[in-house]
């Protein structure tokens, strides 16, 4: 993982791509269909989230952001500028209801 | 420190009262209630400590204003839990008020009697939750009560100046506040 770059292509990285639109990191309408290829997306999705987690900003799957992302934590999304924040998604739905 | 969109607070007018019940359907029994109940007290505490708002429990589970419940995988609400570590909790933001944790955790209060690896201290996921239905979205600073992930067996259940900066933004300082974090400076009237 540590020589995946842009253009490559790795089986299983969809899995990094799903949890980082989990969390609010990679801006994509839709969960299901994520490709293991390690594209701009992706690429600027760990900047985010290395940014935001105080890691060394590589743009890629070093160990020590492996590493974080395998730690358990808060199912809440981080960042407050995805359009998918699920908080305020359950508040319409809530309301609705 | 991090609001959610468009900065939900309780809007109530200060000082305020904010009610939390447990659920009794769902809980988990690795712990005592008395062990589950004295963990979020002190977490309720905490934040009640900092500013304005005074945390009450009571029994009715549907007329209280906070509803804590242990879940297991799928439970309604579109955010299904994993298992055993992972996600370990979520909760929502203003004036929501529900504060959902992984029944799968292995839930520790004192991590002397509980011997398990993959522990996780309840008092430190109920702080950091409590922050969430207050209207803190994660903060990027690792000391903080607010940063997203937590370690098995680590605990960080004390309020950071970064958390106190973040609630007292939103609801003012409790009048009784005085922290080494504080200077007089930052003492501010009870505006909300």
């Amino acid at each position: 993982l540590n020589n995946a770059r842009r253009g490559t292509k790795i089986t299983g990285i969809s899995q990094f791509k799903r949890y980082l639109h989990r969390f609010g990191y990679l801006l994509q309408k839709s969960n299901t269909s994520f490709s293991d290829e390690f594209d701009a997306t992706l690429e600027l999705a760990l900047v985010r989230y290395q940014r935001n987690l105080g890691l060394q900003v590589t743009g890629k799957l070093d160990s020590n952001t492996v590493s974080q992302m395998i730690t358990p934590r808060c199912g809440d999304p981080d960042t407050n500028t995805t359009p998918h924040h699920h908080n305020h998604v359950h508040k319409t739905r809530l309301t609705k209801n | 420190f991090v609001f959610f969109p468009g900065k939900p607070r309780w809007s109530r007018s200060m000082p305020m009262t904010l009610t939390y019940a447990f659920s009794r359907e769902n809980m988990i029994h690795s712990l005592s209630m008395k062990e589950i109940r004295e963990a979020f007290q002190r977490a309720f505490t905490r934040w009640a400590s900092v500013i304005p708002v005074s945390f009450v429990e009571v029994s009715d589970f549907e007329l209280t204003d906070i509803k804590i419940g242990f879940y297991n995988g799928e439970h309604g609400d579109g955010e299904p839990f994993d298992g055993v570590l992972g996600v370990l909790a979520h909760s929502f933001s203003p004036e929501i008020g529900r504060l959902h944790l992984d029944a799968a955790e292995t839930w520790a209060v004192d991590f002397r009697s509980t011997t398990s690896e993959v522990a996780v201290d309840l008092e430190s996921v109920a702080t950091h939750e409590i922050g969430h239905l207050l209207g803190l979205s994660h903060s990027s600073l690792k000391e903080a009560v607010m940063y997203p992930s937590l370690r098995p067996r680590d605990k960080r259940a004390d309020l950071n100046i970064d958390d106190i900066k973040g609630v007292q933004s939103l609801y003012g300082s409790n009048p009784n506040f005085r922290s080494e974090w504080s200077l007089e400076s930052d003492m501010s009237a009870n505006q909300g």
